[in-house]
């Protein structure tokens, strides 16, 4: 399938700031 | 907090760049998708980085963007699931 920006579900998942250690 | 501007974003690197627009988009979507949120955000930063500004001003189109990925996200992972 084509890639679609904003669809891609292999996208690495974010983790915001006051998540990380 | 101030508005992200393309000015801000244009003084930093671009993997930081993406860590900025992260910052503003995750709480957003957290309110919409808690459980997917960090999921859909890495999704939406590989659009453009003026695009995710937009999106940040416009809650209409991010709410848009949010769903068009839960929907394709959620297919995958019913497929992912029947196989």
């Amino acid at each position: 399938p084509a890639f679609v920006p904003g669809q891609n579900v292999y996208a690495a998942e974010f983790v915001p700031s006051f998540q990380k250690s | 907090q101030d508005p992200l501007t393309a000015t801000m974003l244009a003084t930093a690197p671009p993997q930081e760049q993406k860590q900025m627009l992260g910052e503003r988009l995750f709480p957003l979507i957290s309110q919409m998708f808690p459980d997917l949120a960090g999921k859909i955000t890495g999704m939406l930063l590989e659009i453009d980085n003026s695009e995710l500004l937009h999106m940040l001003e416009s809650q209409e189109s991010l709410e848009a963007k949010v769903k068009e990925a839960v929907a394709v996200l959620q297919a995958h992972q019913a497929k992912e699931s029947a196989t």
